[in-house]
């Protein structure tokens, strides 16, 4: 989850 | 891709057009804090470090390469353009990087979600994101002579971390598991730190007066 927030917001 | 995050971003790239257009154009760069761009170069720099290696959308790539390549050009313009250096307001804008950077480098190492580089490296942006508007709301104080494109920079700069923050509420509402302390803590501290600006931002408006912060 935490590599998922890194790549999708800015 | 909600509205808030949607609306968060064209507000972030809005303030770094409204600062850009300042400096390109009008060649000056009265008023803004050298130290706050150079903290927000370093905070991209250390937050998209995934950029060529992880695609995630047309969008994504295009925007992060925006917000890199102005965080960059705009510290390049302060420090090297010939005209817009000379209005740089240097014996004001004092603040020391490092109380800024190491603090937040070590928090960075101490709370994060999971111990990779590039995962410590993001939540160092985060710390270091919420705090580096301080040499900016310190020099506009100091300064107490704000100009219109100076102040809509920083009051656009404040709505992007507000709507960053509905946007949050509503991924939790509508998405399964999206819980991130991390960020939501950081970001809310970043918002509040505006919260003096914008009252005096408002009243400014409301009572159409030049804006101005108490010292």
């Amino acid at each position: 989850p935490v590599e998922q927030a890194i790549h999708d917001e800015l | 891709m909600n509205i808030f995050r949607l609306a968060g971003d064209m507000t972030h790239l809005a303030s770094v057009l409204v600062l850009l257009l300042k400096i390109h154009t009008i060649k000056s760069c009265a008023g803004i804090s050298l130290k706050t761009q150079e903290l927000y170069a370093l905070v991209f720099a250390s937050r998209y470090l995934d950029i060529f290696t992880h695609y995630v959308s047309f969008y994504n790539t295009v925007m992060k390469l925006i917000f890199l390549g102005s965080a960059f050009s705009i510290v390049w313009y302060i420090r090297r353009h010939k005209l817009v250096r000379r209005s740089y307001d240097k014996d004001h804008d004092t603040f020391r990087h490092y109380f800024i950077v190491l603090p937040c480098l070590i928090l960075a190492l101490l709370i994060h979600e999971k111990f990779t580089f590039r995962v410590v490296m993001w939540t160092f942006s985060l710390y270091l994101e919420a705090v580096a508007i301080l040499p900016q709301l310190v020099l506009l104080q100091r300064t107490r002579n704000i100009d219109n494109l100076t102040g809509q920079y920083v009051f656009l700069l404040g709505a992007y971390r507000a709507l960053y923050i509905l946007n949050w509420v509503y991924r939790y509402f509508t998405e399964p598991h999206y819980v991130h302390w991390i960020t939501w803590i950081s970001g809310l501290i970043q918002t509040l730190l505006y919260a003096d600006f914008f009252y005096y931002y408002f009243q400014s408006w409301k009572n159409n007066v030049k804006l101005e912060l108490p010292a």
